[in-house]
């Protein structure tokens, strides 16, 4: 039995700047770092394109599922984010190793030919982020120091 | 105006100089600290550092440069908006690492006042400069670049950093305030940004889990509630608009998220809530009387014969963080009130009780809501305090002719139909998961319905229960159990009442909810 | 009556938390995992 009421002259200005702001909403893109590649502002898709998450889509098990390719990736275009995150450590469990110093990563190609304490030294394959590919490196020696 | 002269070219060289800095350096930890240490010498050397009072100023004039720098990017139609947006945040997010280098760095080490007190100044200038900026530009005033900034040193200051984390309850205050300060009622510019930087999930996480013992409850119910005052005289008027559809929208999504992880919260939190937000309101209200604490289980309402004064949760009194007692004014008003809850004297208590509720004679704003919310929820508690001193449970029968019982009694006769339905809805405002109130207050409701010396009242009844259970789920426990009681139990004699079908359709609806309870 | 509260984007059924990816209030879907800030370690941030 309240009904309306009539808005008071405060609330009349409220309105009219919160109209004015309307037109400004902020963006995902206004509180996201500021990065050179994906920012968060999701295109509109077809709608027959499943448009919901899947469900267990931020586990390691799903980045598991992924492709070493899709992996890398997700791991050098999202950086600073978890999806770089669970890339990082779905590719640890593919044994591959991330160089803290070339910033690469390494996989072993075949049992190193000398390994000690600090360093072992063999055949690699790794993965060149500028060409976009893998590589074989022979006779490579990987320090442990630069493991991450 | 009383800047020292020269001042602002060396503000703008330093933190034009900063900004290159920091968009080269692109935050790599290694080059960060030594670039920030060579360019606290350089403002060293530019005499910024030497008094406070200097560098509140600086820290004025950078965040007005930062401001203009939002407007000249904006006013330039040739830039597309993510270009501008991308120069504007070059400037601020070297702003924001600047002040959190600072926050970090400055003080000795185990001397956290220093940091906290460099961050309140911060947050308070560049509060005030939102404010002058939002009061001059009227609408022509931009959120984005304040958004920016709340947000990014808030980010910052939450990074993984040892020292900061010691300093989580005041940083996580310190903004808390800062919103409080800036809300929409204040800002109404700046609402929707506002709604963003209160409901951000690092900031949901910090102020609601992290923060320990709770301590940052009580400063986000201050925020929830500056958000209900705001909205409430638009939603009071049902057709929304747009902006106030929005807003409202964006509310319903923060008050789920609050369902689901913090229950509890809204619990505690319940009764200043529903002071605020409008009566007619009556799904936003339900989501949060729908809350119940995470490690209850709540009996199915539709078991036959369910017992409800036998739950053991029916004896335990729900925590209500609200200070609704002082909300009993004035003060000899709560005098005589206590008195006649103890000796039922005075005597004319009763016949004045509409009078003090009563504050116009404006159609819909007749009653002070507060107070009678407030005036309900003390008798209610008196009532069951003095049940149980008794060493019973309250039930409809020994909650019947007591003092409590007269006032309640009394507002359903006396008050109008506006006011009985303030009434009826600070009772059902009580009817949530199964605590002592919540029996109680089940009790009285149906209690009134039975002794009602008019239809009228129990229609009134009826229709308060009834809307809050039409409308999309969630319902509050105690509502569902409450109506499934007053439809069952025959000493209501509820479907011999002509109101019951007064049309097919709520004849219809009364036997669908019938068949879904029996 | 109030509006169908499960067409606003949320997961109310989800077992998790809903707030550590809640994407704001303007927003109808959570966040994804390359949205989420997350403290990885600085040699990550080769970009």
């Amino acid at each position: 039995p309240l009904g309306p009421t009539p808005l008071q002259k405060e609330h009349q200005l409220q309105f009219q700047m919160m109209e004015a702001a309307y037109y400004h909403l902020p963006q995902p893109i206004d509180t996201e770092k500021l990065q050179t590649y994906f920012h968060r502002s999701p295109v509109q898709t077809p709608a027959h394109y499943p448009q919901a998450q899947l469900p267990i889509y931020d586990t390691v098990e799903f980045y598991q599922r992924l492709s070493t390719e899709t992996l890398f990736f997700v791991f050098y275009y999202m950086e600073g984010s978890k999806a770089q995150y669970l890339a990082a450590k779905a590719l640890k469990k593919q044994s591959w190793r991330f160089h803290t110093k070339y910033m690469m990563w390494f996989q072993r190609h075949e049992e190193p030919k000398i390994i000690n304490d600090d360093y072992e030294q063999g055949t690699y394959i790794y993965f060149d982020y500028e060409k976009w590919s893998q590589r074989k490196k022979e006779g490579f020696t990987f320090e442990y120091k630069y493991l991450e | 105006t009383d800047d020292p002269p020269g001042l602002q070219e060396k503000t703008e060289f330093l933190l034009k100089d900063w900004v290159a800095l920091y968009t080269q350096q692109n935050q790599l930890t290694t080059r960060d600290a030594r670039n920030f240490g060579a360019f606290v010498q350089k403002m060293n050397t530019y005499g910024i550092l030497k008094t406070d009072d200097l560098i509140t100023r600086f820290f004025r004039q950078a965040t007005q440069i930062c401001t203009d720098v939002v407007y000249r990017m904006f006013a330039d139609p040739s830039l597309p908006i993510n270009q501008a947006k991308n120069k504007i945040f070059q400037w601020i997010d070297a702003f924001v690492h600047l002040i959190a280098m600072l926050v970090r760095h400055s003080g000795e080490a185990g001397n956290p006042t220093t940091k906290i007190n460099l961050l309140n100044k911060v947050l308070g200038i560049v509060l005030g400069t939102l404010l002058k900026d939002h009061e001059l530009r009227g609408v022509g005033f931009q959120q984005v670049g304040y958004h920016r900034f709340f947000m990014m040193l808030f980010m910052e200051l939450c990074s993984a950093d040892s020292t900061l984390e010691s300093l989580m309850h005041s940083i996580v205050s310190a903004f808390a305030y800062t919103y409080h300060l800036l809300n929409p009622s204040v800002a109404p510019g700046f609402c929707f940004a506002w709604l963003e930087l209160i409901s951000h999930r690092v900031f949901l996480g910090r102020i609601l889990v992290q923060i320990p013992g709770q301590k940052g409850w009580p400063l986000y119910a201050q925020l929830l509630q500056d958000l209900f005052k705001y909205l409430a005289p638009f939603l009071r008027n049902t057709e929304l608009g747009k902006p106030v559809g929005l807003l409202y929208k964006g509310t319903l999504r923060v008050l789920l998220v609050l369902l689901h992880d913090f229950p509890e919260f809204l619990c505690d939190y319940h009764f200043g809530f529903c002071d605020t937000i409008p009566p007619n309101c009556v799904q936003m209200r339900n989501i949060i009387l729908s809350a119940f604490p995470r490690n209850m289980r709540l009996p199915d309402p539709f078991t036959p014969n369910l017992k409800v004064d036998m739950l053991s949760d029916s004896s335990n009194a729900p925590k209500v963080c609200s200070s609704y007692i002082m909300n009993i004014q004035p003060p000899n008003f709560k005098k005589d009130l206590d008195s006649y809850l103890k000796a039922r004297a005075p005597v004319t208590f009763l016949s004045e009780l509409r009078g003090h509720l009563q504050v116009t004679t404006e159609p819909g704003t007749r009653y002070n809501m507060t107070l009678m919310n407030a005036l309900v929820m003390y008798v209610g508690t008196q009532a069951i305090a003095l049940i149980r001193n008794k060493n019973f449970v309250p039930n409809t029968s020994n909650i019947a002719h007591s003092a409590h019982m007269d006032i309640f009694q009394n507002l359903a006769v006396d008050l109008d139909t506006e006011g009985r339905y303030l009434f009826l809805n600070a009772i059902a405002n009580q009817l949530r998961y199964p605590n002592s109130h919540t029996h109680y207050f089940s009790c009285a409701v149906l209690h009134l319905f039975a002794e009602a010396n008019s239809e009228a009242i129990q229609e009134q009844i009826t229709r308060v229960l009834l809307e809050r259970l039409i409308v999309n789920r969630p319902h509050p426990w105690g509502l569902l159990i409450t109506f499934i009681e007053l439809i069952k139990n025959p000493i209501y004699k509820f479907w011999e009442h002509d109101f019951v079908h007064c049309a097919p359709e709520i004849t219809k609806l009364f036997e669908s909810v019938a068949r879904s309870c029996l | 009556l109030g509006t169908d509260l499960t067409g606003l984007g949320l997961n109310l059924n989800s077992q998790e938390s809903l707030h550590p990816t809640f994407a704001g209030p303007f927003v109808e879907q959570p966040c994804r995992a390359q949205d989420v800030e997350y403290s990885v370690p600085p040699e990550y941030l080769i970009n």
